[in-house]
């Protein structure tokens, strides 16, 4: 089964 | 000193409905490039980012920025007082933990105010770095929310591919299977009903409906939706609002393990 990613991932904090 | 008139107050209101499905408390960010608002779902897999520019109000005052913490649903509970031609003030005092809401019947002759308890909420800023996708596609806003809306009822995932065929909608589950198509289409009467797709190269991803759906509130704010892909990106699902700004939604994709 596809596992979801989350946002944090992909953008960090500014 | 903070003092927006937003003429078609209307417009909050179907903001709001767009965001709280998704969103139960967001800090509203105020500064001379106008009102916006990043927030992500509580599960941190979807992101919300709304801005109105301050042009697009008949006044904006916002003397320092300022940040003010509000639960979306009581904010929609307020907003939902006001008429649908309602024009509606925000207004809020420097160092005050209150907002207020002013609605304005067109013919001024009732006049409410509304103050609303502001909250402190912690949230982070993320930086959305700009990005080449890898496909573009927009379509009318109604066909999405129907493609969304009738795979939720076959499975639980999306897979959206993008071709030189078109771009395909595909989910799976108990019960069965189902694939949508849609192909590029510019030959329609009307421009908002046309599909256009811009690929750089063919992608394909899967994406959790459920976020997609709640997405899909958004669609009484625009005629169009634009889907930005990109593989190991977020998708971007994006909704102009007309003069003012734009309400972007960003959701992870699911991948295989």
């Amino acid at each position: 089964k596809p596992k979801q990613q989350v946002i944090s991932r992909f953008f960090a904090p500014k | 000193m903070l003092e927006l008139r937003l003429v078609q107050g209307s417009l909050l209101k179907k903001v709001l409905d767009a965001m709280r499905e998704l969103v139960n408390d967001a800090n509203f960010d105020c500064s001379a490039t106008g009102f916006s608002l990043q927030a992500m779902d509580s599960s941190h897999v979807a992101l919300v980012a709304l801005l109105l520019r301050s042009e697009g109000f008949e006044h904006y005052r916002c003397d320092r920025n300022l940040s003010m913490g509000m639960n979306l649903n009581n904010m929609s509970k307020m907003l939902r007082c006001a008429g649908n031609d309602d024009i509606i003030t925000i207004k809020a005092d420097d160092g005050t933990d209150s907002v207020t809401f002013m609605f304005e019947s067109p013919n001024q002759d009732k006049i409410a105010d509304f103050e609303m308890k502001l909250m402190d909420i912690d949230s982070e800023h993320l930086g959305i770095p700009d990005a080449e996708y890898q496909a573009i596609v927009r379509m009318p806003s109604s066909e999405f929310a129907r493609i969304c809306k009738d795979l939720s009822s076959i499975g639980d995932t999306v897979v959206i591919s993008v071709t030189k065929e078109g771009v395909k909608f595909s989910t799976a589950g108990d019960i069965g299977t189902a694939n949508i198509v849609c192909r590029q289409n510019k030959t329609v009467d009307k421009p908002e009903e046309a599909t256009i797709i811009e690929m750089q190269e063919p992608v394909s991803l899967t994406f959790a409906l459920r976020y997609l759906n709640s997405f899909t509130k958004a669609t009484p704010l625009s005629d169009t939706v634009t889907i930005s892909l990109s593989s190991e990106l977020p998708v971007v699902v994006e909704y102009k609002i007309a003069e003012m700004g734009y309400i972007r939604y960003y959701l992870a994709p699911k991948i295989e393990e």
